[in-house]
């Protein structure tokens, strides 16, 4: 891991006396080679190292005893920081329902996620509804309806309606009229390159108005998550995003670079398959992580 | 990649980022990087303006190896296992491959062996209805080896040309799914003999390094005999498929182009290397 190579470059100096820039510049190589197996976008990484080797190349690493310990704690800190805040909260409307609207490329968790919110407004004592807004993937609606079930959530949906702006339309009416405090909105899958699709968001965005618009992206995305995220953001303003499948082995690199480029939170992250498996996100675990 | 006179570090730095942001990974692209450095150490390659088809022919090289075709032919019934992480596409992916082995005019059989996540086997039902044929299923919560077994005992009788298994998308991490899904593979082997004849990993397109992990895995496990890389439709290259036909030697049958019926096609390396340089 990074700690070790460090401590492997800076040993190689015993004896030297003065850190060399020659030696700084290995050790940031080692940092660069890090990020960038842990799937952190390239141009990112490039960014983040330059803010490395201002602290690299002063007092603190420069007059240390153990100077790679110095500088894998510099890294840590700088990734922290820049991976944002601890638990930042969801947004709510100033009159319910909040809406929180979903969206992301095809199979990144957005339904799944949806039933997993429901489940953690509805045990904090609110009152959502999910809606079924993915008119086209085979059985979306179904599934978003049986996940319902499974946590006793209302779910609307319109099998005849074939246009998601009429549903979510009649869906703020119904949530309205039996004052329910969010409103869920589960959307298809797409590309970001998708203009008519990505059209389609902004209408919803336009009609449901929603206090939150979460891009769910799966913590496997490499360097893609950049163009993805930037695409999402412009298009829509994004207010936050939902890292899902974090239970397996994937570094997550994609955080930092979808951090970097839109500055959203990340506001929470899908750690199983089961409903209960959303977990508020941590700056520093994730850094750590990333780190590996 | 042009402008230069000669090849210097700062060129070498402009192609790295090519690779890397393909998604080549840090290995692969290094691997490549340093091979070039030699040529150009030994004066085997000195002008700039031949680095980039070098670069190419380098890596058509190593992607031509890892071509696959699926030869149905081999085997009565013949037995594909779809396997692979959450949410790659492998329903969708079996709509398309059924759909592609009736236009040749076999007899397909599905099989909804996810039997775990939330309407999978309608899903594949609606697929199923698509491509014009059948599903054999059980009731969502039962054993997928149960759905395997009685798939089998199906095959035989209604002679199909081909058996599609669909399975439940599981992390590699997951030492418990891993099991099931060797016992689904043993179970079909038992009932008809030399099935799975083939056991193909769908990957995602977007994905990153994570990709080498999850191709490792499920062949330790469960053993591959292909891949299938999805949702090349959009931005990501999905160039990870370099390292793995490489180290792993698991070569690529199908790629995945959008979510319809027909949109999946053969692996063929020239048109993929254009398309990472693109
Ligand atoms: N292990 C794990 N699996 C997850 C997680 N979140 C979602 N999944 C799984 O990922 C797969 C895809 O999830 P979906 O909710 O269908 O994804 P989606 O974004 O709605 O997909 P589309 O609607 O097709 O775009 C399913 O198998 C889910 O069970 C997670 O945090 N961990
Ligand atoms: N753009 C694009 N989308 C695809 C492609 N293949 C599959 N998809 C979409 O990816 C999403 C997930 O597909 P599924 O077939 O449900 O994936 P899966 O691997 O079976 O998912 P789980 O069973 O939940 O693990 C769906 O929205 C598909 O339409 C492709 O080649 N291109
Ligand atoms: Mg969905
Ligand atoms: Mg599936």
């Amino acid at each position: 891991n990074l700690s070790n190579k460090l401590q492997i470059t800076f040993k190689k100096l015993k004896g030297h006396g003065k850190l060399s820039e020659q030696n700084i510049k290995e050790a940031l190589r080692e940092v660069r080679l890090a990020l960038l197996e842990a799937d952190v976008n390239f141009k990112v990484v490039k960014d983040f190292v330059d803010r490395v080797r201002e602290r690299a190349i002063g007092q603190e690493v420069m007059k240390s005893l153990t100077p790679g310990q110095q500088l894998v704690k510099i890294v840590h800190e700088e990734l922290t920081e820049l991976m944002g805040q601890d638990r930042v909260r969801l947004a709510s409307a100033s009159m319910p329902p909040t809406v929180i609207l979903l969206v992301g490329l095809q199979g990144s968790g957005k339904t799944t996620t949806a039933a997993k919110l429901a489940n953690l407004l509805m045990k904090e004592g609110f009152k959502p509804m999910l809606v079924a807004a993915d008119v086209y993937r085979p059985a979306a609606i179904k599934q978003l309806e049986v996940l319902g079930t499974q946590i006793h959530a209302p779910v609307y949906s319109n099998l005849e309606e074939k246009d998601p702006r009429v549903i979510c339309k009649e869906a703020l009416q119904k949530a309205k009229s039996q004052g329910l405090t969010h409103l869920l909105v589960d959307t298809a899958g797409r590309l970001h390159i998708d203009q008519a699709l990505m059209e389609e968001l902004k209408d919803l965005k336009k009609i449901l108005a929603p206090s939150e618009i979460l891009l769910v992206v799966d913590a496997m995305t490499g360097q893609d998550a950049v163009t993805v995220a930037e695409r999402f953001n412009k298009d829509l303003a994004i207010t936050g995003v939902i890292l899902t499948k974090l239970d397996g082995d994937a570094r997550g690199g994609a955080a930092l670079s979808i951090k970097a480029v839109t500055q959203k939170p990340i506001k929470f992250i899908g750690t199983g398959e089961k409903l209960e498996g959303l977990e508020p996100f941590h700056p520093e675990r994730m850094a750590s992580r990333i780190l590996g | 990649l042009t402008g230069k006179t000669r090849i210097d570090e700062g060129l070498l730095e402009q192609l790295e980022e090519v690779l890397i942001l393909a998604d080549l990974g840090v290995d692969a692209t290094l691997k490549v990087i340093s091979s070039i450095q030699s040529k150009v150490k030994k004066k085997e390659l000195e002008d700039p303006a031949q680095l980039k088809s070098h670069l190419k022919r380098e890596i058509l090289a190593i992607l031509k190896n890892g071509e696959k075709a699926v030869d149905i032919n081999q085997a009565t019934p013949f037995v594909i296992m779809v396997i692979g992480v959450n949410g790659t596409g492998k329903t969708t992916t079996i709509g398309k491959l059924a759909h592609n082995f009736k236009k040749a005019g076999k007899q397909v059989l599905l099989v909804a062996g996810d039997t775990f996540r939330a309407a999978a086997i309608e899903q594949l039902e609606i697929w199923g209805q698509r491509a014009g044929c059948e599903v054999i299923k059980h009731e969502p919560g039962v054993d997928p080896s149960a759905v395997i077994y009685d798939a089998m005992q199906a095959a035989r009788s209604r002679k199909v040309d081909v058996v599609i298994i669909d399975t439940a998308g599981r992390l590699h991490t997951k030492k418990n799914l891993m099991d099931e899904l060797k016992k689904m593979k043993r179970i079909a082997g038992r009932e008809l003999s030399g099935a799975p004849h083939e056991v193909l990993l769908v990957l995602d397109a977007t994905t990153g390094q994570n990709a080498i992990s999850q191709a490792k895995l499920f062949h330790e496990n469960i053993g591959l005999t292909g891949l299938i890389l999805t949702k090349l439709d959009g931005t990501a290259k999905g160039g990870i498929i370099t390292g793995i036909i490489n180290e792993l030697k698991i070569p690529v049958a199908y790629i995945g182009v959008g979510e319809k019926l027909m949109d999946l096609r053969p692996f063929k390396a020239e048109e993929f290397v254009e398309a990472l340089f693109a």
